[in-house]
């Protein structure tokens, strides 16, 4: 159902696919570690959307690419500029 | 300071756009805290082009990656003018720069300040408030799993790698939260937009925060 929603076209059992199950099934167990930290109702909750079938390399490879240069601590001058 | 406060209550937030299998956030937030500051002003709220801050920005790497704050720079000290999307649209990949003339019309970075303020994310809220959308850094790992809700725990703040906008903030809940504009369409999160807890920097949200003016 995942591959139907998603739209993905890697065949049952080919090379692709078993190294897609995998990121899945890594996703799956990420979510429960990530879902137990906290059950309050307004809480970020984690599960299936269209990156789980990536490896958190190729995630980051792909949509993490920000760099942060150092910035200094705000000193609560009224700075215009 | 309200409360609560969301510049989209004011419509100059444009809409959630996705960055596709670009590392492009860094433009995104830019390009996302210049069209609400111009819009803030008083100018219809119009859609810039984030390709052409993708393509001409030289210090960053376009696909590959980009610091705001270098993008900032380079339109605080050239001057550039970003165009109306419709005049160089987004292509997901890296091109090669168009260059328009000084009098084509266009939107001009004047100045930009660069603060930290962890530790100080009510100070932050300040800053929101009266400088318009903020462009953050963030370490946004755990946010491929993200589907909604406020994000409080496991979300390091040791590595930055994702640029964002945030546009409002709510303390009148158990939980006070960052209101957050994301670069990856509005299937993912709620609508495209993340929740963040206030205090504790969580995510690093509070690390890199810039401020435009035009």
């Amino acid at each position: 159902s995942f591959r139907e929603h998603f739209h993905r076209m890697y065949e049952v059992n080919g090379e692709e696919f078993n190294r897609r199950h995998l990121n899945f099934q890594n996703a799956t167990k990420r979510h429960a570690y990530l879902n137990s930290l906290s059950t309050a109702p307004q809480s970020a909750k984690y599960g299936i959307n269209r990156f789980s079938d990536l490896s958190q390399k190729e995630f980051r490879g792909l949509y993490l690419r920000a760099s942060a240069d150092r910035a200094p601590l705000f000193s609560g001058l009224k700075t215009e500029g | 300071l309200p409360a609560k406060f969301d510049w989209r209550d004011k419509a100059v937030v444009a809409p959630v756009q996705n960055q596709q299998a670009c590392g492009s956030c860094w433009a995104f937030s830019v390009v996302g805290a210049m069209q609400s500051v111009h819009a803030i002003g008083g100018s219809p709220l119009a859609q810039l082009s984030v390709q052409q801050v993708l393509d001409c920005s030289f210090q960053n790497h376009g696909c590959n990656g980009g610091s705001p704050f270098r993008a900032l720079t380079w339109l605080k000290q050239t001057r550039v003018k970003l165009v109306p999307q419709s005049e160089y649209s987004y292509k997901a990949e890296t091109g090669i720069c168009h260059f328009f003339s000084q009098s084509h019309a266009g939107v001009a970075v004047k100045n930009f300040t660069a603060h930290d303020f962890s530790g100080q994310e009510e100070a932050m809220m300040g800053q929101l408030v009266e400088h318009g959308p903020l462009a953050a850094i963030v370490d946004a790992v755990s946010w491929q799993d993200y589907l909604g809700g406020i994000i409080q725990h496991h979300c390091s703040s040791q590595w930055s790698n994702h640029a964002v906008l945030v546009v409002g903030y709510n303390t009148t809940g158990d939980i006070p939260y960052w209101i957050v504009q994301n670069s990856w369409g509005t299937t993912w999160g709620n609508e495209g937009y993340v929740y963040i807890k206030i205090g504790g920097n969580v995510c690093g949200i509070a690390d890199s925060v810039a401020a435009v003016f035009l």
